[in-house]
């Protein structure tokens, strides 16, 4: 079974 | 105050196709440089980042930077409203809380303007890291599109491997397995017609086809598709739209628990 990454975890919140 | 027209309406109409069933509401940010959005979808699991380029319009008039909230669906169902060779204007006035959308047929005889009332969206931008990209392929938009639809009748997951033998499309599902090669052929009577692998190293992700297929609903607006990959990093799908901009979609990969 694989897992969703979110995107939040690549690109940052300024 | 802003006004932007664009004598190829139906360039904002397939955008908006291209986009709404992703994203409900979003942010257009208007500078002197061109008509931008950054958004995600509702799980973050995807974001979309458009940009036409001021010089893409025939009239760009952009006072002040300005950010207008709209509903994606409510602002497609205005310009279906436009005719494919419509000329659009955008217009909004500093501090307004409307956009006018005008419509004016080729020859000038029906003139429409659609006013829409805008929202207050919360959202930031997310910084996107320049990233160097283990393999980028170029195909044609049209095979890109139809990829995606036939493995999700099979599987709900493509795996996107990109050898030197070509890049390689690989579901599976309940009924069974399916893979596609694609190798590069430059050999085309036409360059859209390519497919193009720039690989530095191997990579292989896994991507939920559900929002592939979404992003091919960017395909009318290019004849190619531009797909960047590396490990560990989310796969852009690039629209280019000539002489103006882009769509671009990044979707994270899915890992292994």
């Amino acid at each position: 079974m694989k897992r969703q990454q979110s995107i939040l975890s690549f690109f940052q919140k300024p | 105050m802003l006004e932007l027209r664009l004598v190829q309406g139906s360039l904002l109409k397939k955008v908006l196709e291209a986009i709404k069933d992703l994203v409900n509401d979003a942010n257009f940010d208007c500078s002197a440089t061109g008509f931008s959005l950054q958004a995600m979808d509702s799980s973050h699991v995807a974001l979309v980042a458009l940009l036409l380029r001021n010089e893409g319009f025939e009239h760009y008039r952009c006072d002040r930077n300005i950010s207008m909230g709209m509903n994606l669906g409510n602002m497609n169902k205005m310009l279906k409203c436009a005719g494919n060779d419509d000329i659009i204007t955008l217009k909004a006035d500093d501090g307004s809380d409307t956009v006018t959308f005008m419509f004016e047929s080729p020859n000038q005889d029906k003139i429409a303007d659609f006013e829409m009332k805008l929202m207050d969206i919360d959202s930031e931008h997310l910084g996107i890291p320049e990233a160097e990209y283990h393999a980028i392929v170029r195909m044609p938009s049209a095979e890109f599109a139809r990829i995606c639809k036939d493995l999700s009748s099979i599987g709900d997951t493509v795996v996107i491997s990109v050898t030197k033998e070509g890049v390689k499309f690989s579901t599976k599902g309940d009924i069974g397995t399916a893979n596609i090669v694609c190798r590069q052929n430059t050999t085309v009577d036409k360059p859209e017609e390519a497919t193009v692998i720039e690989m530095k190293e191997p990579v292989s992700l896994t991507f939920a086809l559900r929002y592939m297929n979404s992003f091919a609903k960017a395909t009318p607006l290019s004849h190619t598709v531009t797909i960047s990959l590396s490990s560990e990093l989310p796969v852009v799908v690039e629209y280019k739209i000539e002489d103006m901009g882009y769509v671009r979609f990044y979707l994270a990969p899915k890992i292994e628990e």
